[in-house]
């Protein structure tokens, strides 16, 4: 359901680019600036890449006493409200039976969502790569360990965010399934977030979810391409790709599928 | 293999432009069609519940790219699910023909002649990525029994985009309000439907990303699947 919220945030305030989605409440507590986050590549050519969380931040992966310090930048962002329209209308005469296609059978559902007004923080990235010259990382962290064990991942860290800055209500609401003539009707699910403003609920729906402000519900990274010796840089542009010096980034990625699919595989696209 | 993945991808123009992977796509969906029809009926049963539940659909293609790459994944480390969620994630896996160990830890077992779980898994991709309200709308059109009839479209189309009504294969369009469920599908993967005069004009819209192509693969593997009946 959060995760939903989240997405359908992006998909109009940042359709095709960088943000990224936060798909757990549990996520938002780790979305620290400078937080490691491990962007797993894609299998199939039309997917998007999954990022995950470490609960680390790079000063946790640096070689001793050489921690980073970064300025932070904060800003107002956008203030939220969505409205959607919900489903197509009518019903189906079958062969088997009426099929109604939303709840209330005629008409368009309408819903509104607001995260209200929401903030962005960010790294000031001049400050950060000025600091980080010279700066090592550990590869024998045993962190670094377990990701450079899987070699489809690249490392980043996280430079901006997007936080609420007002408690927000989550809430879904089930298109009931109609039965008609032994048959089941379309069932699906609108997620709602509404800004909790006079601590009302919303009655109509199945399940309720109160998120505190500042929960990050987006965010963005940059990805490390990290050398042999632990030397690292930043990739500030789209076409520089993040990864690890001892692993050839055209190199073969394992991954296992049945041979007839093979041209649909990410790695014969890009 | 460069070369077919580039041919693959959906441009601007008609939507016949799509067959030449049609053939493919088929091929891929050969270990669904040559499923026994009790174990097709089961696939198809939770697939209908796995298909209004998104967090399920997600989860599942979460489980399904891990065990791919190399991985493990165990169900119980997604927090997001309910108890009842990872069971019926637990039942559509083994259907699919991977292992579920009682600690609900994933595994794959020995490839077989026929992958099941690679074309499950290509299938269950395709479906992630598509847009929310997409799934649902699907669950429609396999309840008023029109898939095959959208999976004929591209073959149907010709080169300036047309589609002739008339052709009893191509019914489901006369209809206005199946129209309008399959328009609403269509619309969500970049390709447009319009009635024009006798014939609908299908086209896919400009920059389409994948959409036209993941539309179609879940077209096809529903199609596959639903052969039971025949």
């Amino acid at each position: 359901m959060f995760a939903k919220a989240t997405r359908n945030f992006l998909r109009d305030t940042d359709p095709g680019g960088d943000l990224i989605p936060v798909s757990s409440l549990n996520d938002s507590d780790k979305s620290q600036l400078l937080s490691l986050v491990v962007k797993k590549k894609k299998f199939w050519c039309w997917q998007r890449p999954k990022y995950q969380f470490l609960s680390a931040t790079i000063n946790d992966i640096l070689t001793e006493d050489q921690f980073l310090n970064p300025v932070v930048l904060e800003s107002d962002f956008v203030k939220y409200e969505g409205k959607f329209e919900d489903m197509v209308k009518g019903t189906i005469e079958t062969a088997l039976g009426r099929i109604t296609l939303n709840a209330g059978g005629t008409g368009l559902v309408e819903s509104q969502s607001s995260f209200g007004t929401l903030q962005k923080q960010e790294v000031d990235l001049h400050q950060l790569l000025r600091e980080s010259v010279d700066r090592m990382i550990n590869l024998k962290s045993p962190l670094l360990q377990q990701v450079l064990e899987r070699k489809n991942e690249v490392l980043c860290i996280l430079t901006q965010k997007i936080v609420t800055t007002q408690k927000c209500v989550i809430s879904e609401h089930i298109q009931i399934e109609e039965k008609c003539g032994g048959m089941v009707g379309l069932k699906t699910k609108r997620v709602k977030v509404s800004v909790s403003e006079d601590g009302n609920v919303t009655r109509d729906s199945n399940v309720v979810l109160e998120i505190p402000a500042p929960t990050t519900i987006a965010y963005g990274v940059l990805e490390l391409y990290v050398k042999q010796d632990g030397q690292f840089e930043f990739c500030l542009l789209r076409e520089k790709q993040g990864g690890f010096e001892q692993e050839s980034p055209d190199g073969p990625i394992d991954l296992d599928t049945g041979e007839l699919i093979f041209p649909f595989m990410a790695d014969c696209v890009d | 293999g460069n070369s077919k993945a580039g041919e693959l991808m959906p441009t601007e123009g008609p939507l016949s432009s799509l067959k030449h992977g049609m053939l493919l796509m088929e091929r891929n969906f050969r270990p669904f069609v040559e499923l026994s029809g009790q174990h097709q009926a089961a696939l198809w049963e939770i697939l209908w519940e796995i298909l209004v539940e998104d967090e399920l659909l997600m989860a599942l293609g979460t489980v399904l790219d891990d065990v791919f790459t190399g991985g493990s994944p165990r169900l119980t480390a997604l927090p997001e699910l309910s108890r009842g969620q990872r069971r019926r994630l637990a039942t559509f896996l083994g259907l699919a023909g991977l292992q579920v160990r009682e600690d609900l830890l994933v595994a794959r077992e020995a490839r077989g002649a026929l992958d099941l779980p690679s074309a499950v898994h290509f299938f269950i991709s395709a479906l992630a990525e598509m847009p929310d309200k997409a799934p649902a709308l699907m669950g429609s059109c396999c309840k008023l029994h029109m898939v095959p009839a959208l999976c004929h479209l591209p073959q149907a189309t010709s080169p300036d985009g047309f589609l002739a009504l008339g052709d009893p294969s191509l019914a489901v369009l006369e209809d206005a309000q199946r129209f309008e469920i399959v328009r609403e599908l269509f619309a969500l993967s970049n390709i447009s439907l319009e009635h024009a005069g006798s014939a609908v004009k299908a086209v896919i819209m400009e920059k389409p990303q994948y959409l036209p192509l993941l539309l179609y693969i879940i077209l096809n593997g529903l199609c596959a699947l639903e052969r039971r009946d025949e």
